[in-house]
């Protein structure tokens, strides 16, 4: 564990939870692709599979409990509980475009080919593009809700923060995982352009609103 | 072997 790999960890805790209380506070979804939560449902539902199977540490094994309760918990409040604020007719990605080519991709580039090493290799490539959905409906209505652009903002940090970290594990350790930092690059490169509208919109207090 | 895969990591 270094510092960059703690804040990067810390950064993905917080988007959850701003992102829960967002929509916990205001009773609404609107604004939030149920899509995108679904995808990032199986992303770490297909990751943490080893959850059975190897122990890491407590602190691990808590983030990956948290992590998996939180997304389904999320997809519950987007669909069901708060289902009547839920802008389903913006949330229009087609999210087969996704995961049919990432789910080729891992078959066929990958560590090892055995089981759980593709559905691993499946996880980190769809988490790269989880986020899609979400840009799309974004770019769809034209606006972004200012607490959502937060929650964006602390979940595309999160990657960059491992960017860092991976570069550092690679000098400090010798670690290299060339799947996980290719996809990480191209995750948060996905994000460049919302970081740009945060930087010079949100953190001056405007909220994200596009050109018709 | 260089490549270590990122298990240890979320």
């Amino acid at each position: 564990m270094n510092i960059f790999r703690l804040c990067g960890d810390m950064s993905h805790l917080a988007a959850i939870i701003i992102l829960l209380l967002k929509m916990w506070k205001t009773r609404s979804v609107a604004g939030i692709s149920g899509k995108s939560q679904i995808l990032f449902a199986t992303v770490f539902t297909a990751r943490y599979l080893d959850l059975f199977t190897s122990f890491i540490s407590i602190y691990n094994t808590c983030m990956k409990v948290f992590f998996i309760g939180t997304v389904y918990f999320t997809i519950y409040l987007i669909y069901m509980k708060f289902k009547a604020t839920y802008d389903s007719n913006h949330d229009s990605f087609r999210v087969e475009f996704l995961i049919v080519p990432v789910g080729g991709l891992a078959f066929l580039v990958n560590h090892e080919f055995a089981p759980l090493e593709i559905i691993w290799t499946f996880s980190i490539y769809l988490e790269s593009v989880a986020i899609l959905p979400q840009l799309f409906m974004i770019s769809k209505t034209g606006e972004a809700e200012t607490i959502t652009s937060h929650y964006l903002f602390a979940l595309g940090s999160y990657r960059a923060l491992y960017l860092c970290n991976w570069i550092y594990r690679y000098y400090a350790e010798g670690f290299f995982d060339l799947i996980a930092v290719v996809a990480g690059v191209v995750q948060t490169i996905l994000y460049c352009d919302f970081f740009y509208l945060y930087i010079t919109k949100v953190m001056k207090g405007k909220k994200i609103s596009l050109p018709a | 072997k260089k490549a270590k895969k990122g298990k240890d990591e979320l």
